[in-house]
């Protein structure tokens, strides 16, 4: 464990937490991409597998159960929550996910690191979570006016993967120097994607105005 | 390159 990697854990589950509590607090999920929540679930679930099989640490563990229930609670919420659902305007949010999953699971098949069960669906994982944010993202170019919870939670969501990718710098050089080519090329990806998104975050923030993006 | 470190990340 590093200090890049922690700070990128803590970016993440913040970034889980704070969506959370917007859906829980203002029982609203308006402008939440219910797609790219469903696909969070998938991440999580085809990732932490081994979750009863291997022990790493505690931390690890008790990290890996936090992001599978906070993610499964944040999509119950949005698809069966009395008051939550009506807030979900499926007719924006229509990215079609079985683009990204069926793509995702054959290059998984073609390109890993072992043909097995766990390594496959590991690296279906990372495949996938590399393009998990396009629904929302797609999402918010078709929002007018981006409330500021929802513009941070994709901030941080983006800024967590970054933080991976120094992480990854660091254990290359300072600890085992191991290529690890998957998550190197997948994280670079997941955050590249992020990039004008970021660059209009950053640009509404210091400009003091609403968070707008180009259609 | 064993398995364990590779998959000890979240």
């Amino acid at each position: 464990m590093n200090a890049f990697r922690l700070a990128g854990d803590m970016t993440h589950l913040l970034s889980i937490i704070l969506l959370l509590h917007k859906i829980r607090a203002m029982k609203s999920c308006a402008g939440i991409s219910l797609r790219t929540q469903e696909l969070y679930v998938i991440v999580f679930v085809t990732r932490y597998v081994d979750l009863s099989m291997k022990y790493y640490s505690f931390y690890n563990s008790i990290m890996k159960i936090v992001f599978l229930g906070t993610s499964i609670s944040i999509v119950w919420y949005m698809r069966y929550h009395k008051v939550v659902k009506q807030t979900y305007n499926k007719d924006v949010d229509t990215f079609r996910h079985i683009f990204l999953i069926l793509p995702c699971f054959v290059l998984a098949l073609l390109i890993n690191r072992a043909f097995t069960v766990i390594e496959v669906l590991w690296t279906f994982s990372l495949y996938l979570e590399a393009v998990a944010i396009l629904p929302q993202l797609v999402l918010l170019q078709r929002s007018r006016n981006i409330d500021n919870l929802t513009g941070n939670y994709v901030f941080l969501l983006g800024a967590y993967r970054a933080f991976y990718l120094l992480n990854w710098i660091y254990r290359f050089f300072i600890e085992n120097h191991q290529v690890r080519w998957i998550p190197w090329l997948s994280g670079l990806l997941q955050t590249a994607i992020y990039a004008d998104f970021f660059y209009y975050y950053i640009k509404s923030w210091k400009n003091r105005e609403k968070l707008k993006l180009p259609a | 390159t064993s398995n364990a470190n590779l998959h000890d990340e979240l």
